[in-house]
């Protein structure tokens, strides 16, 4: 494992971190879509099947197991516990219009043709889009509080530090996945406006609010 | 081919 993967998933379990703590100390998910939320659960269950299948390392396991639980405690706070600070009516993004496609291509262009891979295959598509409903919800209300900035920001950096991942792996050890890599870059291009923002004005101590 | 296969990723 070379210092940008690792980086990569620190940077993803930071934000998934960030994002709980800061639902269960404002005991709020107001601006958060819970939408994403739920995607986010769909893409790592249907990815992290092989759980039951293939043991990796211990690293390998103990992350999958924590990105799954804090994923599903996320949901569960937004859809249950803090139900009542739920921004349900500007979180309307038709989120068929991700998991149709993205299941349907899942079917169409794999490596293997095999339920797990497929499954596989789809938690990548369809996590490259999973973050719209929550980008449309900014872009819906016209700003983002600070601290959901910062989740966005350490998620965006994960994928982004996953690409340098591959680059490294197909120089030093010949390896490349052509389906992660091109959902990485379309993932990553999903985030290069908000990096935009998040930089010229968040960094700057402002909060994230768009132009009218 | 076998590491296409075995996602070692997360």
């Amino acid at each position: 494992m070379n210092l940008f993967r690792f980086l990569g998933d620190l940077s993803h379990l930071l934000a998934i971190i960030l994002l709980l703590l800061k639902i269960w100390k404002s005991r709020s998910c107001a601006g958060i879509s819970g939408k994403s939320q739920v995607l986010f659960a769909v893409v790592f269950t249907a990815r992290y099947l092989d759980l039951f299948t293939n043991y990796i390392s211990l690293y390998n396991t103990c992350m999958k197991v924590v990105y799954i639980a804090c994923s599903f405690t996320t949901v569960w706070l937004i859809y249950s516990k803090f139900k009542a600070t739920y921004d349900g009516n500007h979180d309307t993004f038709r989120v068929e219009f991700l998991v149709v496609p993205t299941a349907i291509l899942a079917f169409l262009v794999n490596h293997d043709f095999t339920p797990l891979e497929i499954l596989w295959t789809f938690s990548i598509y369809l996590e490259s889009v999973a973050i719209l409903p929550q980008l449309f919800m900014v872009s819906k209300t016209g700003e983002a509080e600070t601290i959901t900035s910062h989740y966005l920001f350490a998620l965006g950096v994960y994928r982004t530090l996953y690409l340098f991942n591959w680059i490294w792996r197909y120089h030093f050890e010949g390896f490349f996945d052509l389906i992660a890599i091109v959902a990485g870059l379309v993932q990553t291009v999903l985030y290069c406006d908000f990096f935009y923002l998040y930089i010229t004005k968040v960094l700057k101590g402002k909060k994230l609010s768009l132009p009218a | 081919q076998d590491t296409i296969f075995t996602h070692d990723e997360l």
